[in-house]
């Protein structure tokens, strides 16, 4: 199954927000 | 030509790895016809800043060597995620979970660019293993929340061979020589 639940952000998550922010330029 | 400011998440949906992967009986050994080159288009759309939810169809995922790896791939170097589905009847779900979810993320860049940026000025020594850390400490410290996409996910212990690859026929060399 598949859910959507609302928690405290992720380690993973910002790990992806950095490496997203890193090659669209600004980190 | 999405907005600059967009959420930009692609959906890509496959029971089957690219031609030219290096799979068995692969009808284009070399890539499609088209020319188009998905390794290529991968991390363009990575630098736009689009996240692909590659969505791997199982069971028939599984009857190939390179698939899994290629969808775990594509994830990685989008900075998106990569999901196993079961069934057609979670595909609404996955679909509309990773819109929010990135939507969710899109909210915050600009308070992680922020905290970013302040360690960069004040801790240049840091690397980025240490500055995603500290980062991901301070914004759960303020109790920020994201809604999250619960599901089972697609893993390779060898996706780095098609991911820190620059081009398809360099992915089928990895591929290759690893074998």
């Amino acid at each position: 199954p598949v859910i959507l639940e609302e928690s405290a952000i992720s380690f993973e998550q910002v790990q992806r927000m950095y490496k997203k922010g890193k090659v669209t330029g600004w980190a | 030509p999405w907005r600059e400011s967009a959420t930009k998440v692609c959906i890509l949906i496959a029971d089957a790895p690219p031609h030219g992967l290096g799979e068995s009986n692969d009808g284009f050994p070399n890539g499609a016809p088209t020319g188009i080159d998905p390794i290529e288009v991968l991390d363009q759309m990575s630098m736009k800043g689009i996240c692909v939810y590659s969505v791997g169809c199982l069971p028939a995922l599984s009857a190939y060597r390179h698939a899994t790896k290629f969808f775990v791939a594509a994830a990685e170097k989008t900075n998106g995620q990569a999901v196993a589905l079961g069934s057609a009847d979670s595909l609404a779900d996955v679909i509309m979970g990773g819109a929010i979810e990135e939507t969710d993320l899109n909210g915050l860049m600009d308070e992680m660019c922020t905290e970013v940026r302040s360690l960069h000025a004040t801790e240049p020594q840091l690397g980025e293993e240490e500055v995603t850390k500290r980062v991901w400490k301070t914004l759960s410290y303020r109790g920020l929340k994201t809604r999250q996409m619960r599901s089972a996910k697609l893993s390779s212990s060898h996706a780095n061979l098609v991911c820190t690859a620059r081009s398809l026929g360099a992915a089928r060399d990895a591929l290759k020589l690893h074998a």
